[in-house]
């Protein structure tokens, strides 16, 4: 049945969406049947692959006013679909304190019972791409996962926010999914020329031991030009050192999934 | 009497914290009394420059649980105050819902009668950090603001919300503080190496016109290394591009205000 993602980390700028985008579409190149969910008001993953959220998107199956069926998208990219939002989604984190268990919204609508289509037989693999907090809807996509994955730049302000993190997840897991797991922490952005990401990422590297990915993002402008063209970064650039970066992590996370 | 300024975007990572704390410390050194207010439960701005938020800071100002004086301390920087925070912070959102005209509560602590010190007497600019996200804290932060300056990075995803932050400022404007402006756009981590960086910039200046600064902000690994040492960058590193930038900021800071 379908596995779970999250990609999510309160701190602002860390490449939560370029590594939602893009794992994604790697993964559906690997011949993976793969669902991105925008659970982001910016709607950036959304606007990255060029899409519109049209009339039915997230907040509207959150809230009950459509169906699955009615807000996927298929995408021009092998094995990709995509479940759109935009700013209307703010409206969820005011609307969710009228509804009893909200923590649980989006996994009953996703997971629950007769959703629709069943995403179990359509999808091997869904992404949650998360806003810059730990509010509702980060909350919601965290009751939703099976597991978070954390994109971390190798920077100072970001490696403060890790700790709070790390605990917002073990209190969703110990409170409302006992099944969830920090999957792995893959450094982002990374510039080999500085000392300051190097000593970053051995920080990390210590501190994580085994849950930081062996495979990391090098700072690459391709990957910062690629949405304003609406393509993934293998569809943009094969050739560059972020889509060659990209392969390899969806390559470590199927091992990663393997291991579990 | 004191001017008050909101360092707003709702993208995250486009250097709101980098700008606060850089401008403030440029500011204290070109003789102003700053005060730099952080509203983000991050706590970037307060850890940026080694403070510890203690046990009364903002959170504990806006819920009246501790005077002015109690929450605000005084850095090492030539002309520099801070009014800490940190993850506690998060409880003001959830709180203020109770709180009537819950959008006045930190203009009313800052700059409401009998504020005990009158912050009017002891600053001449007050700097407002704000979080990635148009919620709660940041309408309160635009409420008590004289103007607005974007920090917006010179790529897609930055731009893309570009046209939602002036729509709320407007908003606000309208409902709430009829004197709030957009007073500049500051062009962050410019990478004059890459066309992305040129282009968006161009169609920033076009579309913005003079609201955007002439001085723009490079990308200067020096800035991101500062805050790990608890410095501002003019006094982590003078020589610097990073630091040279914002006293060119600072400077055109000061001659819009004269402007105005
Ligand atoms: N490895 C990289 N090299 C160069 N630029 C990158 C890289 N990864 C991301 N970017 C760019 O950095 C910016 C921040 O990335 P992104 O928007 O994906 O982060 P985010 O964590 O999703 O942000 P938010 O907190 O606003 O949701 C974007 O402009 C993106 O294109
Ligand atoms: N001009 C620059 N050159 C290089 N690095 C920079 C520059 N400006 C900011 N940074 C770094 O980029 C990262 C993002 O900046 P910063 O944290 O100030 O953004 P922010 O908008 O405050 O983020 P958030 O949305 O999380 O509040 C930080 O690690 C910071 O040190
Ligand atoms: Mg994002
Ligand atoms: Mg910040």
């Amino acid at each position: 049945s379908a596995y779970f993602v999250a990609i999510a980390n309160q701190k602002g700028g860390v490449a939560k969406t370029t590594t939602s985008i893009n794992l994604a579409a790697a993964l559906g190149a690997l011949e993976k049947r793969v669902l991105l969910v925008d659970c982001d008001p910016q709607g950036n993953a959304t606007r990255g692959l060029d899409l519109d959220a049209g009339d039915t998107h997230l907040y509207h199956l959150l809230m009950g006013q459509c169906s699955l069926d009615e807000a996927l998208v298929e995408t021009d990219f092998p094995g990709l679909w995509v479940l759109p939002a935009d700013r209307e989604l703010v409206g969820a984190e005011v609307e969710f304190v009228n509804v009893e268990d909200w923590q649980y919204t989006l996994r009953r609508r996703l997971r629950g019972e007769g959703s629709e289509l069943g995403l179990n037989e359509r999808f091997d693999l869904v992404f949650l791409d998360c806003p810059p907090s730990l509010g509702h809807l980060t909350v919601n996509a965290l009751v939703a996962a099976d597991e978070v994955v954390v994109p971390l730049q190798a920077e100072f302000f970001a490696l403060q926010g890790i700790s709070e993190l790390v605990a917002t997840v073990q209190r969703v897991k110990t409170a409302l999914n006992p099944k969830l797991e920090i999957g792995g922490i893959l450094l982002t952005m990374v510039d080999k020329r500085t000392n300051l990401s190097q000593e970053v990422a051995d920080d990390v590297r210590r501190f994580f031991e085994g849950k930081v990915y062996t495979a990391q993002v090098p700072r690459n402008v391709r990957l910062a030009e690629a949405p304003s063209h609406g393509l993934p970064i293998i569809e943009y650039d094969i050739k560059s050192s972020g889509a060659e970066a990209y392969l390899a992590v969806a390559r470590e996370f199927l091992q990663r999934l393997g291991g579990r």
